[in-house]
């Protein structure tokens, strides 16, 4: 089965 | 003083229709090179990244950077008050806390203005880093819109495969499986009938059918769609706005258990 990842971590909060 | 008009206004409605479902407010930053837009969804699995060029737009004024900072759904509201074949104009003050609508029917006959209460918001700005992506597939929006709503009632989820002769969305459920498999065919009548793959390196991804179906009601902006994917990063999904910008936006994929 599979989790639904998340953004947090891919983008620099500028 | 920001003024911003578009005769057609119809495509500033199908801006507004293509991101309200992700996002429930969100800041738009006026600049003197355009409008743009960065939001995530609340559940942070999502972005979406919009820009409106200032030379799309027929009358361009923003003597000094602007942020609107708008509940989507009230903005919506209004948007329904304009006609399709309106010219819309957008009009703030600096500093101001309320931003005005201007609909003007093509005769100029009925002009009809709403005044929407802005909002402060705590939008944090992020940087998107650019990404050598390992396939990038070009094909018709419809098609695409098509294939996740018919996945999506097989399942949750849709596998997205890419080799170079094409790509292949999966979905699994009770019910059983569906595939659906488009090959490369650059060679159509018209440019926006192809479906162009240009891969590094073929990858295989997971995604919620429920964001896919989301990013798809920005389908009526541009006849193409291009998805662009490599392991482990968001997957990006952009329409290219004619003269004008972009809607362009991020998921996270699923991961394995």
């Amino acid at each position: 089965s599979t989790t639904q990842g998340r953004l947090d971590g891919f983008f620099k909060v500028l | 003083m920001f003024e911003a008009r578009l005769v057609q206004g119809a495509l500033l409605k199908k801006v507004l229709e293509s991101i309200k479902d992700l996002l429930n407010e969100a800041t738009w930053e006026c600049a003197a090179t355009g409008i743009s837009l960065q939001a995530m969804d609340s559940s942070h699995v999502s972005l979406v990244a919009l820009n409106l060029r200032s030379d799309g737009f027929d009358k361009y004024r923003c003597d000094r950077n602007v942020s609107l900072g708008m509940n989507l759904t009230n903005m919506a509201k209004i948007m329904k008050c304009a006609s399709n074949d309106d010219v819309i104009t957008i009009k703030a003050q600096d500093d101001a806390d309320t931003v005005t609508f201007v609909f003007e029917t093509p005769n100029q006959e009925k002009i009809s203005d709403y005044e929407m209460k802005l909002m402060n918001l705590d939008t944090e700005h992020l940087g998107i880093p650019d990404t050598d992506y390992s396939c990038i597939v070009k094909m018709p929006s419809v098609e695409f819109q098509r294939i996740c709503r018919d996945l999506s009632q097989i399942g949750d989820s849709v596998v997205i495969s890419c080799t170079k002769e094409g790509v292949k969305f999966s979905a699994a459920g009770d019910l059983g499986t569906g595939n659906v498999k488009l090959a490369q065919n650059a060679n159509v009548d018209k440019e926006e009938e192809a479906v162009v793959i240009e891969m590094q390196e073929p990858v295989s991804l997971t995604f919620a059918c429920r964001y896919l179906n989301s990013f798809t009601k920005a389908t009526p902006l541009a006849p193409q769609v291009q998805l662009s994917m490599s392991s482990d990063v968001p997957l990006v999904v952009e329409y290219k706005l004619e003269d004008m910008g972009y809607v362009r936006y991020y998921l996270a994929p699923k991961i394995e258990d």
